[in-house]
């Protein structure tokens, strides 16, 4: 474990925080995507059946048992909370989701390390990761002002992929035969996604004004 | 043979 794994760990941890700390805040899930939420919740699912195969650490197994925990908890809220879900931005959230589940597990038939049951559920959460924040992208910039805590919630979920980005290449740096291609492709693809969020989040930040997406 | 790869990373 390194420090850029490890940070962007510990951002992807306050990501869910800070969107957990909204939800029950302010009781209100507006602006979020429960699109992108059940993706989550399916790329956690899909990534970890590991869980009952190998076992890496306490750290690992931990950290995957609270990404589980938490993507179910917060689709939950959105779907049955009887407060929170009338705050559900319903007729903005429209993104056709099955369509990018549907061509992630295409690509992973076709591109895995291994053809096990294992390895391409794991290729297939890894492809879906790196669209999911899509519904939510399309969200944001549909209902143009950004609260507070959802700019954060974004910025956060970007800033833990860019580490691992760095995770990666010092990985490959300094352990030999240290290759990725699969997470590491997937991973580039995943943070270019966010260039445009950052961009606008940047400067709202500089000039200390409140974030707005353009139209 | 091919080793089963581990996924250390989340």
């Amino acid at each position: 474990m390194n420090i850029f794994r490890l940070a962007g760990d510990m951002t992807h941890l306050l990501s869910i925080l800070v969107l957990l700390l909204k939800i029950y805040a302010t009781k209100s899930c507006s602006g979020i995507s429960r699109k992108t939420q059940e993706l989550y919740a399916i790329v956690f699912m899909a990534r970890y059946l590991d869980l009952f195969t190998d076992f890496i650490s306490v750290y690992n197994t931990f950290m995957k048992l609270i990404f589980i925990a938490s993507s179910l908890a917060i689709v939950w809220c959105m779907r049955f909370h009887p407060v929170v879900r009338r705050s559900y931005d319903r007729e903005l959230d429209t993104f056709r989701y099955f369509f990018l589940v549907g061509a992630s597990f295409a690509l992973a038939l076709v591109w895995h390390d291994k053809f096990t049951l294992q390895e391409v559920f794991w290729a297939f959460s890894i492809y879906l990761e790196a669209v999911a924040i899509l519904p939510q992208l399309v969200l944001l910039q549909r209902s143009g002002n950004v609260d507070n805590l959802t700019g954060q919630y974004v910025f956060f979920l970007g800033a833990y992929r860019a580490f691992y980005i760095l995770n990666w290449i010092y990985r490959y740096m300094t352990e030999p035969r240290f290759t990725r291609w699969i997470a590491g492709i997937s991973g580039v693809v995943q943070t270019a996604l966010y260039a445009d969020f950052f961009y606008y989040y940047f400067i709202s930040w500089k000039n200390n004004s409140k974030l707005k997406l353009p139209a | 043979p091919l080793e089963q790869r581990i996924h250390d990373e989340l």
